[in-house]
């Protein structure tokens, strides 16, 4: 739901069309799109998750809260009334549909909608905004591409093949337990299309007749393969759950995960391992090494009992360049509730410590649960990081999803390689060696330039 | 942008558009809008988001928990609907001009 109409004014450089009377045909809906949603959304978590407009409690009474969270996974199809427009008007580009299912994880995505509704369109109409699919549960998709309110309905579109409709917005804004998530959730369209089509096949024979003119749901109308499946690199992506705390982790060896102190914090503990890709198997493993609390990297290792087959191990990255493209995969937001989620954004920075690297920040929507999860380089695939944090700024209590602070895998791969060669723990003993200008660093605070002189 | 999104920015601006409802004859109670994608321009087929009509069912917003449903008649709202669509044209045309401020919004310094 949007603002109050603004009056038709100039398109950005264009001029706008008066608006056009249409008249409601169906209310449509995806019962799996519901299902999958009270899943995942309902439940003991249900009071945490705000959406859209409902985000500032005080604005919207509980009822409409109610009205708009009933009506998040309802879509209008809408009849327009003939204009005198010239003929070409009434011409344009048939859009086509990807089927459900066809758009792997972590593919590009484009959305185009209008913030603000009605509101301002001949600023905001067809704004555009891009991302990757995050994750999805059947017809219930989420993109890291940032809508506003007002965006609710717009499209989403794929990059290959150009411009085929994956999804329509259906919440551009979420919360969870105030925090912002940072995701989009959006709805398949294709089963969309097909509830129209059954729908007005059941309608008058007037009406019946447009269900001919619906995009067709094509695999590719270029004859292309619709998308090649998702990037390899997600499947390294574990859950690690240590009784009752689960966060990340990644498989860095066929029989050695990685993950963070904070979920695995004791040695000799048992976890669970869950891995999703290629398949979904569990494997019990054991803490081998943690780093203490006085250690500024958050790290510990799982040896597990069991080789990890068909995952591909990520090869760990030796430099890194500030802007490239990164994507974070970890378990942050739905946990076990679905597989791990994919976010993309750049590398915004790599602070050093005597010119090397201690720490990767990146613009990635990183949310609680992500820890330990692992970052890549979205075009060479290669693991540079093991996320560690995001921000909070304890004086508002807000938090940055899109502000967050990565272990640089140059940091552990020396111990790594030395406890795979050896089963010596040597190497990750030193990482609770490191020194005060590291600390420094990780405590979120300026190196000191030199040692402050005393004023006696 | 890159050029791999050229074609597929030109097929989403094509196909987007801006929907508002409102009560016939009560525009000071305010109104409804959303986004929307053009299916067919002739005759014109839109499809948006539900939420800017569920105002308006007759039977209110607790017809759309109907476990199972898929869709309701577009008899479902009350006969004060009213329905806009507005897009981009895909080629210039005489269409309206307004130069008048458009109140409430600002855009103030960071």
């Amino acid at each position: 739901a949007g603002l109050e109409p603004g009056p038709p004014a100039r398109s950005r450089g264009r001029p706008l069309q008066s608006p056009r009377p249409a008249e409601l045909l169906l209310l449509l809906s995806c019962p799996a799109f519901r299902a999958h949603f009270a899943r995942l959304f309902g439940g003991e978590t249900a009071d945490q998750w705000r959406f859209a407009n409902a985000a500032r409690d005080d604005e919207v009474s509980e009822d409409e809260e109610e009205d708009q969270l009933r009506a998040l996974g309802w879509f209008a199809l809408l009849r327009v009334q003939p204009g005198q427009e010239a003929a070409e008007e009434e011409r344009g580009p048939a859009v086509a549909v990807a089927p459900l299912g066809a758009v792997p994880k972590g593919a590009p995505l484009l959305a185009c909608g209008s913030p603000f509704g009605a509101f301002c369109p001949d600023i905001f109409l067809n704004t555009l905004s891009r991302g990757v699919l995050s994750n999805s549960a059947g017809p219930l998709l989420l993109t890291d591409a940032r809508c506003l309110p007002g965006t609710e309905g717009g499209g989403v579109f794929t990059a290959r093949p150009a411009g085929a409709l994956v999804a329509l917005v259906a919440a551009p804004l979420c919360w969870k337990a105030r925090e912002w998530v940072g995701l989009t959730l959006l709805c398949a369209a294709a089963p969309l299309l097909r509830a129209a089509r059954a729908a007005l096949g059941g309608l008058c024979p007037g009406i019946a007749s447009l269900a001919t003119l619906l995009p067709p749901e094509v695999g590719t109308p270029w004859g292309l393969p619709l998308l090649d499946l998702g990037p390899p690199w997600t499947a390294a992506s574990v859950l690690v759950e240590c009784g009752t705390v689960w966060g990340s982790g990644v498989a860095v060896a066929p029989r050695l995960v990685v993950t963070c102190r904070h979920v695995a914090p004791r040695e000799a503990a048992r976890v669970l391992v869950r891995i999703v890709t290629p398949k979904s198997v569990t494997i019990w493993g054991q803490v081998v090494f943690a780093t203490q609390e006085t250690s500024p990297y958050d790290i510990a290792v799982v040896s597990l009992e069991e080789d990890l087959d068909d995952v591909p191990m990520p090869v760990p990255a030796e430099h890194f360049h500030e802007g490239e493209a990164v994507s974070v995969v970890g378990f942050g937001v739905f946990g076990q509730a679905c597989g791990p989620s994919v976010t993309s954004g750049i590398l915004s920075a790599v602070v050093q410590v005597d010119d090397t690297p201690v720490m990767l920040q990146t613009t990635c929507a990183v949310h609680g649960g992500s820890s330990g999860g692992p970052l890549f380089s979205t075009h060479s695939g290669v693991l540079l990081g093991i996320v560690a944090s995001n921000t909070r700024d304890n004086n508002t209590g807000a938090t940055y999803p899109h502000l967050n602070f990565s272990i640089p895998i140059t940091v552990l791969q020396p111990a790594l390689q030395q406890y795979c060669e050896t089963g010596d723990l040597g190497g990750f003993r030193q990482l609770d060696h490191t020194t005060e200008p590291v600390r420094v660093v990780w405590r979120l605070q300026r190196p000191l330039a030199e040692a402050p002189r005393s004023k006696l | 942008m890159g050029r791999q999104w050229g074609s597929s920015m030109r097929a989403a601006e094509q196909v987007g558009c801006v929907v508002s409802a409102s009560r016939a004859d009560q525009p000071e109670a305010g109104s409804w809008s959303c986004s929307g994608v053009i299916l067919s321009r002739s005759p014109g087929l839109v499809l948006c988001h539900g939420g800017i009509v569920a105002p308006f069912l007759r039977a209110g917003s607790g017809a759309l928990t109907t476990a199972g449903a898929a869709f309701l008649p577009g008899d479902s709202c009350s006969d004060d609907l009213r329905l806009h669509v507005q897009w981009a044209p895909t080629a210039a045309s005489p269409a309206g001009r307004s130069e008048r401020a458009l109140p409430g919004l600002c855009t103030p310094h960071c």
